[in-house]
């Protein structure tokens, strides 16, 4: 059972899979305190996760010093949920932890923070500590929170940051444009931050709690605008949605061809907004969607059919060419629906006949659906010019 | 009345070869 469709075939709005987004994909990383110094394709961060076993990495030039970057290209656009960072310690660090998670809609061309974690917010980042967003304005900025108590686990502790916690949309998601958009992600970057001169003056004695970080998640679904349950990774490895609703493109946010009746409309759980086919009686299967059509329906149907074939024409191929007639014997669908006028060649002006009635025009004293009869009053006469004489 | 369909052949077509239709 396909689950964007009902049992009796009806598209029902429908979501892929829930999946670990990071998992496989290897992370860059870089730290920048003498010039930049990479790290690439470090796979042991986002690899499967045993507490029993567990594989720490840290900047190669020590955690304590310098902002150091983990970069992670997911390849596609996901709708993230989460994002989480286990590390290695058993215990809360000694030195602050100043981390920001940004993301990238555009494959790493540009970036903007998520999340800000300090415990101090207003010197760090010149934000106040806060947990949820005040208002739906502020929702899609990063917000700035105390990591601290950091979860702990077996194998060390996590801190994870949920992208719709505290965001007052949330519970309306499906029909919130901005928190789609805010939850959008086509790589995640991980920042730690340099730590503060306090810190670095800190006693001696203090003990120091190097930052290691043993797994990367970020979970969330292949962002497939409900169109899709399924996200499979393609010859190239990369993940591309299963579009359902006659939809098509990598995030199924595009109208498959031929079925542009409607504008695309992501799908909610109220209204799957499946594309629709556009109706060309069976004499087209190219059409073209325009929106003042659509207007004028009342937004109900916007396609334009193109290259109408067998002799038809009209917004829907509902019409028969000049110089053809409908032949009402056949169905609309039927290949021969329109049949050539068959005007007499001299008894009618021009081939062109009325389309629904196949009547040619006739020429004086002609008469007859074809114009090849002589009208009551009237006979054949020799010349071709005057067909019918008085 | 059905009136009888007008026949090709009855025209004169001497001085109206270029009008005449290929199949009569």
């Amino acid at each position: 059972h396909d689950p964007c469709y009902y049992l009796d075939g009806r598209p029902r709005h429908c979501l892929s899979e829930f999946i670990n987004a990071a998992y496989g994909i290897p992370a860059n990383a870089s730290y920048s305190l003498q010039g930049p110094d990479y790290d690439s394709n470090i796979t042991t961060l986002t690899d499967l996760h045993n507490p029993h076993n567990l594989t720490c990495w840290m900047a190669h030039k020590g955690p304590d010093a310098g902002e150091w970057v983990l970069t992670l290209p997911l390849g596609r656009r996901f709708e993230v949920t989460y994002i989480s960072l286990q590390f290695c310690q058993q215990g809360e660090p000694s030195d602050p932890i100043s981390i920001s998670i940004l993301k990238s809609m555009d494959f790493g061309r540009t970036w903007r923070p998520m999340q800000h974690y300090s415990s101090d917010c207003q010197g760090k980042f010149g934000l106040p500590s806060q947990t949820v967003a005040q208002t739906r304005h502020q929702e899609t900025e990063p917000l700035c929170s105390d990591p601290r108590p950091l979860q702990k686990q077996r194998g060390g502790m996590v801190l994870a940051f949920s992208t719709l916690d505290g965001r007052p949309s949330s519970p309306d998601f499906d029909h919130s444009h901005t928190l789609q958009d805010w939850v959008t992600a086509t790589d995640i970057r991980v920042v730690f931050h340099q730590v503060s001169i306090e810190a670095k003056v800190a006693p001696p004695s203090a003990v120091r709690a190097p930052l290691a970080l043993s797994d990367l998640q970020v979970g969330g679904r292949c962002k497939c605008n409900g169109h899709a349950s399924r996200c499979r990774r393609d010859d190239t490895g990369q993940a591309v949605c299963i579009c359902e609703h006659h939809t098509a493109g990598p995030d199924c946010d595009v109208c498959e061809d031929f079925y542009c009746d409607r504008p695309w409309h992501r799908a909610t759980p109220t209204h799957p907004n499946p594309c629709v086919a556009c109706e060309c009686n069976g004499h087209s299967n190219k059409c073209r969607f325009s929106m003042e059509v659509f207007q004028q329906s009342g937004r109900r149907s916007g396609g334009v059919c193109q290259k109408c074939r067998h002799h038809t024409a009209g917004r829907h191929c509902q019409y028969c060419q000049n110089g053809y007639t409908r032949d009402n014997s056949k169905p609309q669908n039927h290949r021969k629906a329109c049949q050539p006028c068959q005007c007499h060649p001299l008894g009618a002006v021009g081939r062109w006949c009325n389309q629904t009635s196949g009547q040619c025009l006739c020429r004086e004293g002609v008469t007859g659906l074809r114009c090849n009869r002589c009208a009551p009053g009237y006979k054949q006469g020799k010349s071709p010019l005057r067909p019918c004489i008085r | 009345e059905v009136m009888p369909t007008l026949d090709m052949a009855l025209f004169d077509w001497t001085d109206y070869e270029d009008m005449k239709p290929v199949d009569t």
